[in-house]
């Protein structure tokens, strides 16, 4: 058959790889004869031949000696598509079209491996495919490509290094552990393999970012969905000490990728995950000395990185949201009936099942939350480079009453996300950092409160302490606040009801 | 409650003094127990 | 909408790709158990740093391959460094180590509060600190005499070995490659003796990789101009 054949002339090249250097001319005349004699003339051709190599590079590494070299057929289809994007004309297809066919073609092959073979499905043939792929495309493009010595070609690799990246992302975005639960830790492997992760963060102008937080958002859905309350499989958990694991990577190498993404991290982060949680809160700009957060005298009106506006990736608000033109009028002018239409906003009609510590059920939009309270950050932010302290550190500004009444008027569940979510905000030092911190220590002896008074204490003091009795790291602006409140004559906590009657966690605040 | 992250951090060779190296370019796997060699990291060799 | 998979070919198998899209449009609330045996074999298969190490292909032997007994390990050995450790180990040896020695407690690098964070240590910015300051491979290389790191660099071409000896051969050793003659160079600056009127007398070696295989004194005339060095 027809079939048989390609595998005859694809197990030519693989003992071709084995005989000769890969840059050898005879490499070249056998890919010309390929194309010469309608065996990679068209795109017919070209899925029917890669179908039969990959099929029998998959069969191949089944049987081969555990022992010896199992990737030598595997490895030979990654050179031979990488030097196919180099050397074909692309006059009939473009390179992004053939690499999409290549890519389609493994995709259907894998899909029908992992969906047929069930669990001896072995993840191994598929990685390596597409982790040598990784490798032998950074090594082409070193140096913009200095390797290729036709400048036409040369440029058009250049142009298309961008869109390589965007195309392999699309099917690793498409290989997602809930889709394929059999490739999952073949999948994180990949999202944060040496030649993919690194070049992600660092293409330029951040062109790499979104379809980076495409992939890290789905590992979190994957860990979100299947984190249940009581008991998180064996692998599961070892899912996730892999993303912590890479997260804490992602922090030493790139801070600033989860510093100016943090919104939609909060948004998709398992509310239990705590320590994580804290990782990506915790990053810190590279070039900044963290001052000593328990240091009874600092104070961060004294620091001028407190002046600082932390760098926000995208408006947490988007112009598309019903409710920008309701905020940012209240913040113009507070009325009530703006009030109440942001409220009526957040609620939402049917309940979204969460994993909360204390929670199970939400029936407030957390997501627009976040983004309200971030935008008010921004606004601050940006107000205080014109106005002086006193407007916006006030509590008769509308940027603090806003918070105050969403609040003061939410059920307790508003309550405790518009509070957890000001905490979240209290990161490295910076204008954020400051301001919330101002909100927080205020709202926490405003009198205001009336009678809500010790509820929204007790909501305060719990969004600080379950970011701080999680093994570190713990962000530098949650350490100080708490450690004023700690210090703060105007309320003993030891004093406060909630206090009184939790033995542990008086346990937990005598000694401080 | 989460874990002590010291060992995993020195698996990752984020050294416990400030100095800060990269390593994303020399990361063999997501798991400690899988990094069992270290792989080759992108280098170049000019014409 | 994916253009490729209009294409005939793909009719028969393409069911199994979107039979995938099924639990990404609606999750299950609880994994069912085929999800769950799925999930624990591709743990089992789970790649390791072998599988994700770069492909290596054909390399025409440097010499006709000599008898080595059976016992010398086929497989390359990987070296591993303990980050504090100055002596490589073998993978073997860090397994063995493992097993005795707890975990290592240390004060994570992470939110110390008085941490100093210093400058970031960019790619080469610093002289000594790069990305492969830290492997065992480049260790291991800065302990190699010369005439290693020559042979290394003239006959492994194109290889990452050929790379760090010339890593080393610039970082450390500070010799400088001329692109023109492709040699290596050395230049030798003398203090003259103290008691004489003080000057530096520089002189220049270079290794002789065609003929004597040695590091030889360039006479006067010949010195090497900057932009024939090729920038490492």
């Amino acid at each position: 058959t027809r079939k048989e054949r390609y595998f005859l002339v694809f197990t030519e090249w693989v003992k071709l790889l084995q005989r000769v250097e890969t840059d050898d001319i005879s490499t070249l005349v056998f890919i010309r004869q390929m194309m010469e004699k309608g065996v990679l003339s068209n795109s017919d051709s070209l899925i029917e031949f890669f179908k039969a190599a990959l099929e029998l590079s998959v069969f191949s590494f089944k049987e081969s000696d555990p022992t010896g070299e199992v990737f030598t057929t595997i490895d030979a289809i990654g050179k031979l598509i990488t030097k196919l994007l180099v050397l074909q004309a692309f006059s009939d297809i473009s390179r992004s079209e053939y690499f999409n066919i290549v890519l389609s073609v493994i995709a259907v092959v894998f899909a029908k491996d992992h969906e047929q073979k069930y669990v001896t499905f072995n993840e191994r043939p598929h990685f390596r495919l597409l982790s040598n792929l990784l490798y032998e495309w950074e090594v082409l493009r070193g140096h913009d490509f200095i390797k290729i010595s036709d400048n036409q070609t040369r440029r058009e690799l250049s142009e298309f290094d961008q869109e390589f990246y965007d195309i392999f992302s699309t099917y690793l975005h498409s290989l997602q552990p809930i889709a394929f639960p059999g490739f999952s830790f073949a999948w994180v492997t990949l999202i944060s393999h040496r030649m993919f992760l690194p070049t992600m963060l660092r293409l330029p102008k951040k062109s790499g970012w979104k379809n980076l937080m495409l992939l890290l958002i789905d590992l979190l859905n994957f860990l979100d969905t299947y984190t249940s309350k009581n008991e998180v499989s064996n692998a599961v958990s070892v899912v996730y000490k892999g993303a912590l694991r890479v997260f804490l990577g992602i922090s030493n190498d790139n801070p600033e990728f989860l510093i100016e993404n943090h919104l939609e991290f909060m948004n998709n982060l398992p509310p239990s995950y705590f320590q994580l949680k804290n990782v990506i809160l915790s990053s810190i700009p590279k070039k900044m000395m963290l001052p000593n957060p328990y240091d009874s005298n600092l104070s961060m009106e004294k620091l001028p990185a407190c002046q600082e506006l932390p760098e926000v990736f995208y408006d947490p608000i988007s112009d598309s949201s019903t409710l920008k033109k309701p905020v940012d009028n209240y913040l113009r002018i507070p009325t009530n009936s703006l009030l109440r239409t942001i409220l009526h906003g957040i609620y939402k009609t049917e309940y979204d099942i969460k994993n909360g510590v204390g929670y199970d059920l939400l029936a407030i939009d957390s997501n627009l939350v976040r983004a309200i309270v971030l935008h008010i950050g921004i606004e601050v932010g940006l107000e205080n480079q014109k106005m002086p302290y006193s407007a916006l550190f006030n509590a008769k500004s509308a940027y603090y009453t806003l918070l105050f009444n969403l609040i003061h008027e939410g059920t307790v569940e508003l309550k405790y996300q518009v509070v957890q979510v000001m905490a979240e905000q209290l990161r490295y030092p910076n204008i954020h950092t400051y301001w919330f911190s101002y909100v927080l220590k205020t709202m926490l002896t405003s009198k205001d409160w009336g009678e809500q008074l010790v509820d929204i204490q007790e909501i305060i003091l719990r969004s600080l302490l379950e970011r701080l009795i999680v093994n570190k790291p713990h962000a530098w602006g949650i350490s100080v606040l708490f450690s004023q409140i700690i210090r703060d004559k105007n309320i003993n906590l030891l004093e406060l009801p909630f206090v009184k009657n939790l033995p542990e966690i008086k346990n937990i605040l005598a000694p401080l | 409650l989460g874990a002590d992250l010291s060992s995993m951090l020195h698996s990752l060779g984020i050294p416990r003094d400030s100095k800060r190296h990269k390593v994303l370019y020399t990361f063999q796997s997501p798991w400690a127990e899988t990094s069992r060699s270290e792989v080759e990291p992108r280098f170049f060799i000019p014409e | 909408e994916n253009a490729a998979f209009k294409n005939p070919l793909f009719k028969d198998d393409l069911k199994y790709w979107l039979q995938s899209k099924r639990p990404l449009m609606q999750p299950y609330k609880k994994m069912p158990d085929r999800m769950k045996a799925q999930l624990e074999s591709s743990l089992l298969n789970c790649p390791d740093s072998l599988d994700a190490d770069s492909p290596h292909f054909y390399r025409k032997p440097l010499s006709l391959p000599h008898p080595t007994s059976i016992f010398f390990p086929s497989e390359p050995i990987r070296f591993v460094y303990p980050i504090d450790n100055v002596n490589p180990i073998s993978v073997q040896e860090q397994q063995q180590q493992e097993q005795q020695q707890s975990p290592v407690k240390e004060q994570s690098s992470l939110n110390k509060p008085d941490d100093k964070r210093t400058e970031d240590k960019n790619i080469g910015s610093d002289e000594n600190e790069d990305v492969y300051s830290r492997t065992s491979l480049a260790r291991i290389f800065s302990k190699f005499d010369l005439d290693t790191l020559f042979f290394i660099f003239y006959h492994y071409q194109g290889t990452y070995e050929q790379f760090l000896a010339a890593r080393e051969l610039a970082k450390n050793r500070k010799w400088r490659f001329n692109k023109k003659d492709r040699r290596w160079y050395y230049k030798e600056v003398e203090k003259s003796p103290p008691g004489m009127p003080q000057g530096e007398e520089e002189s220049w070696r270079y290794f002789d990789y065609q003929r004597s295989w040695l590091a030889r004194r360039c006479n006067s005339e010949i010195v090497p101009t900057e932009e024939d060095f090729e920038k490492l």
